[in-house]
């Protein structure tokens, strides 16, 4: 099964 | 002073109950452009993004920036109280303690009040880069669950190809695969069932059908949806509400095998 991403990985915080 | 009134109820119910069960206490930030909120699913896998213009309301009046914290399940016990076709008015003060929702029914004379309780919730805000999407596809909202959901049954993946051909999502489980391709079309009588693909270079990426099946609860706010994909970053799956208005899903895709 393919891992899956953290979106905080693709987005900054602001 | 926020005061926003919607001709009816049905909207702010549909937009409820297509996200509540990704995400549970969220800020509805509400500002002079409209009512926004953005909220990331506990595995930080998804993110709701939602922005209701202050031209879907008649009037709307916002004085005051305002960030209203709402826990959505009880949010949506409130708004079970409302009629699909009640106009719904949505108000709370500059620093409020609740919000308060007043459901009108001009047919029968019938006016509901209910005050919810806010709460304060310090909320991790992602800053959504512009990104020019390298395939973008319209299709009927419907089709989009009907896919996800028949995929579902066969796999907790799905693999989304597009090309300037079709748009492929396939799935390999343990009981055998399934795919589904559909090919660009247009039907003149019944845009709402058009099939549009815009491509600058094909894109091959895999998701969790389980977050994109929970997207699909939205079907019902728009006939189409929007997916914007470009190879190594979020899925973008837009519902287009009236006004400008929308509601949007990012969803972080599958890496290696």
């Amino acid at each position: 099964t393919p891992l899956q991403n953290d979106l905080s990985e693709f987005f900054v915080m602001v | 002073m926020l005061e926003a009134r919607l001709e009816q109820a049905d909207l702010l119910k549909k937009v409820v109950d297509a996200i509540k069960d990704l995400v549970q206490d969220c800020n509805f930030d509400c500002n002079d452009s409209g009512v926004a909120l953005q909220a990331m699913d506990n595995s930080h896998v998804a993110l709701v993004s939602m922005m209701l213009k202050a031209e879907s309301f008649s009037p709307y009046r916002c004085d005051r920036n305002v960030a209203l914290g709402v826990n959505l399940t009880s949010l949506t016990k409130v708004l079970r109280a409302a009629q699909n076709e009640d106009i719904l008015t949505l108000k709370a003060e500059d620093a409020p303690d609740v919000l308060n929702l007043v459901f009108e029914n001009t047919d029968s004379d019938r006016l509901s009040e209910y005050d919810l309780k806010l709460m304060d919730i310090d909320q991790e805000h992602l800053g959504i880069p512009d990104t020019e999407y390298a395939a973008t596809i319209s299709l009927p909202s419907v089709e989009f669950r009907r896919i996800c959901v028949d995929l579902m049954a066969l796999s907790e993946s799905v693999s989304i190809e597009t090309s300037k051909d079709g748009i492929k999502f396939s799935c390999a489980g343990d009981i055998g695969n399934g795919a589904v391709t559909l090919r660009p079309n247009t039907n003149v009588e019944k845009p709402d069932q058009n099939v549009e693909i815009e491509l600058t270079e094909p894109v091959a990426l895999t998701f969790s059908l389980k977050y994109l099946v929970n997207f699909c609860k939205a079907a019902g706010l728009s006939k189409t949806v929007k997916l914007c994909l470009s190879n190594e970053v979020p899925l973008l799956v837009e519902y287009a509400l009236a006004g400008s208005s929308y509601l949007r899903f990012y969803l972080a895709p599958k890496i290696g095998d």
